[in-house]
Parts: structure tokens; C-alpha cells; sequence
């Protein structure tokens, strides 16, 4: 418990930080290989066509792998390294935000570690949590992992273009989901076609401009 | 330490108990909906055919769902549902173990957690731990999660029907995982179609016999 208490008011530094600077922080999150970084190639790319500032952490056991793939988009990008833990937590997040500029950010985008359990339990001083799930994974995954479900803001159905060669029912998906999460905002998108990405970017856009 | 201290102790009670009775345990593990359920599905007929008896502990987060799908096997299955722990340890193993009649038994598979991180971290009195990594995940997973490859005996690259449909570089995967794992044995299959399991059920079936 003490733990969590000296998380959360690290965590509430962090909020008051970037609410100072008007930045929208958002902590994504999925099981490993759902299209966390695939997504924000494609959302970085959008976001700098429309004129925005984007910033992103990146969190992972080991390598820079996922940073590495975001070079090209000329943004500030820090690659926090684990080493063994299987979650971000607020201490992490807060000397990565430090490292940056946020008077020059208007989104701030932390990719968390690869696991559908642990990063749920953490706030981190983001605004919203958004989770993503791969039609690869199972319809019945916020069932069995309901924790991610219940914290996140907005569900994000990946893969949209495997669909065919999977039995992923996505009526199932979406009212399991419900069951957990009456409040959850979903969105079904694929990552290489580019299906959906805008009902995603219009609701990233529209959280931004309520921090204003 | 003292955690995990006291957990290896009790893991070597179970091995010991095990062993006792020439039952081979094997650790299966994976990130969430890697296809670990439907491998024991499609291993469970065979090994039944084969006329070995076979035992399932089953470990999630919540829910019998997995646990539910193996009945139809009519074989003894234990679900633990941890509520919020993020892997199996020793201790939930011992209870699950001593429910069951091991004089009765010839292999016992332990479903993990759908975890690629903390799972790899605990004995449970397995002979072996086996890791499965889908293509739809990504060839680099190695790289990223590495303990789980370190940890692990054997790494079957599951849904190989799906690689004409992602980026998945099978040979990358290989070289990667060797480069954490010069000791991991490798082997491609689907789940779905049934590519690839005889080589898998010769493993199982080899280690079986070294432990008679
Ligand atoms: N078919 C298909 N593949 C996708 C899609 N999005 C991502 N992928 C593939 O899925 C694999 C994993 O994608 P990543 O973006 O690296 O996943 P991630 O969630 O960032 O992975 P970690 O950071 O390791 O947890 C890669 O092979 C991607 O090309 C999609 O919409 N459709
Ligand atoms: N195309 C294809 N789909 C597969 C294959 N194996 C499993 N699946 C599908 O992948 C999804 C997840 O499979 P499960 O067996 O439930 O995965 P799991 O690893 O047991 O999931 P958790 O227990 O929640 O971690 C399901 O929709 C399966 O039908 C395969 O070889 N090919
Ligand atoms: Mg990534
Ligand atoms: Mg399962």
C-alpha cells in the first residue's frame, strides 16, 4: 500500500506538470506484439500533418528497438530500459518528463511495457489510460484480464485486416468488454491498412482540446 | 530473496514429489492469446491416443474459460485463478499439485499466466519450461523480453497459417532467440491446422521417456 501512496503522488506531480503546460498525456498499453509502436508511427505521422507538437516515452524490458523505429519522426523521444520490471511506474515517468521540454509539447505519448496485467495498476500522470487489443489475441481477453479493461479510457480492436483468418467475434469483444467497462470508448482500426485511424485520431484531437 | 528463496524450496518439494511418481512437468507459457489453450487442446487428443494420462493445472488472472474448454477432455484439470498476481508461483502450484492423485498421471502441463515477463522468474517443480511466441507478435520479441527465452527449453513459433499475412521474419525469430538461447530447441507450428505438432509431440514424448 505504501508503495502505491508514494506512486500516486509522484504520479500527481507529473499531472500537475504537464497540466501547467497544457500537455495531453496519454499511457498506452497491450499484451506484447498487439501494435503499440505500429500505432504511433501511424498516429506521429498524422499528429505533425495537423500541426502538432508530439513527444513520446518509450518503456521496455531491453533494447531500443521501438524508439529506434520512431527516429524518423524527428520528435522528442526518450527510451526508458526496465531491465526486469514488467510495468512503467511514476518515478520512471517522472525523470523521463524532466529529460524533456513540455513548453514545447502539446500530446505526450508513453508507450508502456508489453503486458496486459501490471501497467493497469499504475498511475503514471497520464490523462487517459488507452489499451489496445489484437483480433489475434481472443475476444474473450477482458474477461480474463479485466483489470486493463476497467482502467482504460478507450479500447483500441487492432488487426482489423487479419479479422478473416481469425475466429475473433467482435460483437463478443465489444460486450465483454461493456461487462467490465460500461464507460469504455471503442475503436476497431488496423495499424497497416490504416482502417479507423481516424475516428482514433479525432478522439486524441478532441481529449486535447478539452485540456485547453 | 527471501521471496524467492522460499519459493524454490517448495518448488523442489514438488519436483521431488513428482518425480516420485516419473510424472514430466512442463511450464507452458506465452503473451496473452499466443494460442497456449489450443496447443493443449491439439496435445491433449494426441497424447490421449497415445495412451498416455495427462493432467492440466490451469492459471489465469480470472475466469474458467480455459479450464472449461479442456473438459471435454475428460482428464483431470485443476484451474487456479490468482486475481490479480500476474504469474503462477510455487505455493499455488503445491495446492493444485496435491489435489491431484500423480500415481495417476504420466505428464502434467501448468497453463501459465498469459505473461512474456514475470512467469520466466519462478520455479514451480517444472522438468521444463516451454515458451510459445506467435507471428502475429513480432520476429524481435526475443531482443525485448528475454528472460522468458533465456528461461525456457523450447520455443514453439506458433499460428504459422498467419505468416503470409504479417512481416514476421522466421529466421530473424530463430537467430534472435538463439542469441539469447544457444540451448533453446525451436519448433514452427500451427494449432489451427496441425503443421508442425507431430515434432512437438516427440519432444514431449522423448523427455517423458528420460524421466522413466
Ligand atoms: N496485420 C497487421 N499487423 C500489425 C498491425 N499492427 C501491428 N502489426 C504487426 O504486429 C507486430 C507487432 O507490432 P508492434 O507495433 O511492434 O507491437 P507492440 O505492441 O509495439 O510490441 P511491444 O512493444 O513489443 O509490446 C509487427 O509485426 C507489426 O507489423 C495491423 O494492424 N495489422
Ligand atoms: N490462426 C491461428 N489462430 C490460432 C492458432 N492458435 C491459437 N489461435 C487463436 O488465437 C486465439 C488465442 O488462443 P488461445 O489458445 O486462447 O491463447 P492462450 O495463449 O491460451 O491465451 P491466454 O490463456 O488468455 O493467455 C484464439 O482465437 C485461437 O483460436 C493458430 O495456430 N493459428
Ligand atoms: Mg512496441
Ligand atoms: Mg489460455
Amino acid at each position: 500500500e505504501n508503495i502505491m501512496e508514494a506512486n500516486d503522488s509522484i504520479a500527481e506531480e507529473i499531472r500537475g506538470k504537464l497540466a501547467a503546460h497544457q500537455v495531453l498525456a496519454i499511457n498506452l498499453m497491450s499484451a506484447p506484439g498487439a501494435g503499440k509502436t505500429t500505432l504511433l508511427e501511424q498516429t506521429i505521422q498524422r499528429l505533425k500533418e495537423l500541426g502538432m507538437r508530439v513527444g513520446v516515452i518509450e518503456g521496455d524490458i531491453a533494447t531500443t528497438r521501438d524508439a529506434d523505429r520512431l527516429q524518423k519522426f524527428d520528435i522528442p523521444i526518450v527510451q526508458i530500459n526496465t531491465g526486469s520490471a514488467c510495468h512503467l511506474d511514476a518515478n520512471m515517468i517522472r525523470n523521463a518528463v524532466n529529460s524533456l521540454d513540455c513548453s514545447t509539447l502539446d500530446i505526450l505519448i508513453i508507450e508502456n511495457v508489453g503486458n496486459l496485467v501490471c501497467p493497469a495498476e499504475f498511475k503514471i500522470g497520464e490523462d487517459h489510460k488507452v489499451m489496445m487489443l489484437s483480433v489475434t489475441e481472443g475476444d474473450e481477453k477482458p474477461l480474463k484480464y479485466p483489470l486493463m479493461f476497467r482502467e482504460s479510457s478507450v479500447m483500441l480492436i487492432n488487426k482489423m485486416d487479419l479479422l478473416p483468418y481469425t475466429n475473433f467475434n467482435i460483437d463478443e469483444a465489444r460486450s465483454n468488454a461493456s461487462r467490465i467497462n460500461p464507460h469504455l470508448t471503442i475503436f476497431a482500426l488496423s495499424c497497416t491498412t490504416g482502417e479507423g485511424l481516424d475516428a482514433w485520431l479525432g478522439w486524441l484531437t478532441s481529449q486535447l482540446m478539452k485540456k485547453h
